[in-house]
């Protein structure tokens, strides 16, 4: 987990995209959620 | 669904607070209020930004105020 | 208001891209759609979020997509 919260909104997205996992913008109400759904998809 | 969920889409949300949501008592209605989420209106507006999927919503709201399945679900 | 915005507002926004929204043309819709705002209902939901303060907004709009003066209010 701890290297998803290293990266910039901009790294995040760029992953989430990379993989294709549908997602919103990266907020502080919605970052937690989307650095744990990159955690658990590449787990 | 509840009679407090009927109660809540029997008219505009307008600036109801966020107690007024089925699934949302008291206790979870106060660790909402803590953090900024008062009003029905700024909930429904975490739900459009995580672009309306049900699931990672839930998981917020589990997150965010402890809500268990059954009060996340209502 | 602009014809672009009447015509927004005469249905539902329904699952309309960002770019319909008055004020959004192609430059900024790009910027948006690639921080995740690629819908106008994830717009509202940001405004939701920022509990309607339009000062609050329009200054994330300048920040998210480098919206001037204008198209921030448009």
């Amino acid at each position: 987990m701890e290297k998803y919260k290293g990266m910039t909104d901009e790294e995040l997205i760029t992953s989430l995209k990379k993989f294709n996992i549908p997602h919103g913008p990266i907020l502080k109400t919605t970052r937690k959620l989307y650095e744990k759904k990159m955690y658990e998809f590449e787990s | 669904t509840s009679q407090k969920h009927r109660d809540f889409m029997a008219e505009p949300m307008g600036d109801k607070p966020v107690r007024c949501l089925a699934g949302i008592g008291d206790a979870l209605g106060k660790k909402l209020e803590d953090k900024g989420f008062d009003k029905t209106y700024v909930v429904l507006g975490q739900f459009l930004v995580l672009k309306k999927d049900e699931e990672l919503f839930r998981e917020w709201l589990k997150d965010v105020c402890g809500a268990n399945i059954k009060q996340a679900r209502d």
